[in-house]
């Protein structure tokens, strides 16, 4: 088939010809799943009264629900051996990703790189990596607690008020410290994250993580500074990783889903030290 | 005990919700980072002092030194001591550390902090593709060389000589344990890894 496949016995991605993550087949099903960059562009208010507040530190104010997107036709590079395979994708000039998966792994690896935000056009940008699927989860998803307890979130709902929301996406945002997750009676998706990030799920199947912002006004609400952070006198290049699992939500199959996350989340979070020791002046059998 | 207190300081200002959420003026948060970084630093001797506390079969009776405690060395026998220096590289997260970029042998000590034997994958920023990695046991293991993506904004902000990830499986890290590797650079002429053709 004219799409390039990467993966192994338990998990494996499928990239259509435009380059873009289109299935993902795990645990015998193979579900469709796409995953892309989009911006949101951050308001700018007076900051006079509260509701018109710039997109800050402080609060995510995205100037419209609308997404941007980032680039129709990223352009990819394989790579394939025996411990891992790695798909390089490259959105535009400052965005880019590497999507592995390393040999019997339940999960992938999205490792990207974004940065420096352009504002040359005088708008910040808040960069999302969004991963839609066709996992009909209705407007629930779950977002963890600190690592730990997975809080059920309902799209545009309160558990203990009749909300309104006056701020539809940064009003569905919520705090992701280590995974966000959604699912049906069949398959269920998680994205693990490697640092706290802001996320939610905007449509059904849908998953999106804030993986980095650059704006240009203060949003008064004390810190007296655009959040605009630079290095070289250029937007800041941040890099991270998503780690996604994939597979049935059925509870009583072993191990399941959820296990396959928390083992992942445990590795990943708390991963192993290394360090480096020059042995310029002592052979392989001395050390040994 | 003094590097333990300052790290255990600076992480007792990191608690501040601006230094948990990023709220901070930009040199404020610059400051949280030139903090850490001297706080992990000054850890450094306290990692070379533990690790360089291995002791082996052959290792000398243990000294015992004049405040009583007893002072054990990483020693091979009578003749030699090492001590080594454990590098750790805060930029191994962009592909970046100036041992493996540097060094043609060098010793990569794995530290396992899970209450439970893991096996990971470890990726090593190196020069070149050529490379062999050994265990104490003598066994070379499987490597495999992938290229370290260079995006067009990665040139300005990566000062690294590494072009290449070096990538094996570590296994068995022991609980709360380490496990050491040796990696030499070889004269080999491995081929350098090539990208599959991809349907446009």
């Amino acid at each position: 088939s004219s799409f390039t496949s990467i993966g192994n016995e338990y998990i494996r991605l499928n990239f259509d010809t435009n380059g873009f993550l289109v299935t993902v087949t795990a645990d015998g099903m193979t579900r469709i799943i796409n995953q892309e960059f989009v911006y949101y562009e951050g308001a700018i208010g007076n900051n006079r009264e509260f509701r018109n507040r710039s997109s800050g530190a402080y609060i995510f104010r995205p100037a419209r629900d609308q997404v941007r997107s980032i680039s129709l036709q990223p352009k990819l590079k394989v790579y394939r051996g025996n411990l891992v395979e790695e798909v390089h994708q490259q959105f535009n000039e400052w965005v880019s990703q590497v999507v592995r998966v390393y040999r019997q792994q339940h999960y992938a690896e999205f490792e990207w790189l974004v940065g420096p935000i352009p504002v040359d056009d005088g708008k910040g940008k808040e960069i999302v990596s969004r991963f839609n699927s066709d996992i009909n989860s209705g407007g629930i998803f779950y977002t963890d607690s600190n690592g730990r307890e997975m809080l059920k979130r309902r799209r545009d709902h309160r558990d203990t008020w009749k909300v309104k929301l006056l701020e539809h996406t940064a009003g569905n945002y919520y705090p992701i410290t280590t995974k966000i997750a959604l699912e049906d009676e069949n398959a269920r998706m998680a994205i693990l994250t490697d640092r706290a990030q802001g996320g939610s799920s905007m449509g059904a199947g849908s998953l999106e993580l804030m993986v980095h912002r650059r704006l240009l006004h203060d949003d008064a609400f004390g810190v007296d500074e655009a959040l605009n952070e630079t290095a070289y006198g250029e937007g800041l290049v941040a890099r991270g990783t998503h780690y996604l699992v994939v597979g049935s939500s059925n509870k009583r199959q072993s191990p399941t889903t959820h296990a396959i996350e928390r083992f992942t989340q445990l590795r990943k979070l708390l991963p192993v030290w290394s360090f480096f020791s020059d042995a310029k002046n002592i052979a392989y059998d001395d050390w040994r | 005990d003094p590097h333990l207190s300052f790290m255990r300081e600076m992480m007792g200002v990191m608690q501040h919700h601006d230094a948990v959420t990023g709220t901070e003026k930009q040199a404020v948060a610059a400051d949280y980072a030139r903090h850490l970084e001297v706080a992990i630093r000054a850890c450094a001797t306290n990692t070379k002092e533990v690790l360089n506390q291995l002791t082996v079969d052959t290792a000398v009776p243990a000294s015992v030194t004049e405040s009583g405690a007893r002072e054990r060395r990483w020693t091979t026998g009578p003749k030699k001591e090492y001590a080594f220096k454990f590098e750790t590289c805060t930029l191994l997260n962009i592909s970046s550390c100036a041992v493996p970029e540097q060094a043609d042998k060098f010793i990569l000590t794995l530290y396992n902090p899970l209450a439970r034997t893991v096996s990971e994958f470890v990726r090593v920023p190196v020069p070149d593709v050529n490379y062999e990695v050994k265990d104490f046991d003598d066994v070379t293991m499987e490597t495999q060389f992938l290229p370290v993506p260079t995006p067009v904004q990665d040139l300005n902000f990566r000062k690294s000589s590494a072009l290449y990830e070096l990538v094996f499986l570590a296994n068995s890290l022991p609980p709360l344990g380490y496990k050491s590797f040796y990696i030499t650079k070889t004269n080999g002429n491995r081929m350098k890894p090539v990208a599959d053709p991809v349907n446009e």
